[in-house]
């Protein structure tokens, strides 16, 4: 399962 | 966070608060698209649900609730302040808000990373901020009068997301696995919407003549 791409973009 | 990306968000945030300083103190939003500005406080709600459970960083959560902040307030002054709204120009910013965001709505449903509420929320958010600034379009064509703080909010906020563009395509270069095409694509769609903008926007600044669009 790929890791939640974080979305650490606004 | 590389050089691109902290450019286009301080970009952005200058153009909201250009904008909001400008509302707040000569009391007037004429030339601006209340339709917009709703569009966009919808755009930080869709794209920042995980505001309060997902913490990222110091500066991210901060430039969140600027965002929200800012977009509300602007949408409040134009609503709710008693000298503000009387500048509003409702006749001509006619734009509907469902031409725009069902489309998007529905594209997101159709197209996004993965079906999950929060994932297709965020994809919405990205398709509706690539279109969001058409009422603003819309309505600068129709009044033709641009003065130049409204000229430089749009033009910033084109700006921003060109930046964006940068910095998308370093980190595509530098970090693996760095894939977020629906990203990309909205954000090139939304670059280009301004490009006739910038056009015009250029010709004015290097003519040195009034900021005109063609009818």
């Amino acid at each position: 399962e790929e890791d939640e791409d974080i979305k650490d973009e606004l | 966070m590389n050089i691109f990306r902290l450019a286009g968000d301080m970009t952005h945030l200058v153009s909201v608060l250009v904008l909001l300083l400008k509302i707040h103190t000569i009391k007037s939003c004429a030339g601006i698209s209340l339709k917009t500005q709703e569009l966009y406080a919808l755009v930080f709600t869709t794209r920042y649900l995980d505001l309060f459970t997902d913490y990222i960083s110091l500066y991210n959560t901060v430039m969140k609730l600027i965002f929200l902040g800012s977009s509300f307030s602007i949408v409040w002054y134009i609503r709710r302040h008693k000298i503000v709204r009387r500048s509003y120009d409702k006749d001509q910013d006619t734009f509907r808000h469902y031409f725009i965001v069902l489309p998007c709505l529905v594209l997101a449903l159709l197209i996004h990373h993965k079906f999950t509420f929060k994932e297709v929320m965020w994809t919405f958010s990205l398709y509706l901020e690539a279109v969001a600034i058409l009422p603003q379009l819309v309505l600068l064509q129709r009044t033709r009068n641009i003065d130049n703080l409204t000229g430089q909010y749009v033009f910033l906020l084109g700006a921003y997301r060109a930046l964006y563009i940068l910095n998308w395509i370093y980190r595509h270069y530098t970090e693996p696995h760095y894939v977020h095409w629906i990203t990309w694509i909205a954000g090139i769609v939304q670059t280009l919407l301004y490009a006739d903008f910038f056009y015009y926007y250029f010709q004015s600044w290097k003519n040195n003549v009034k900021l005109q669009l063609p009818a």
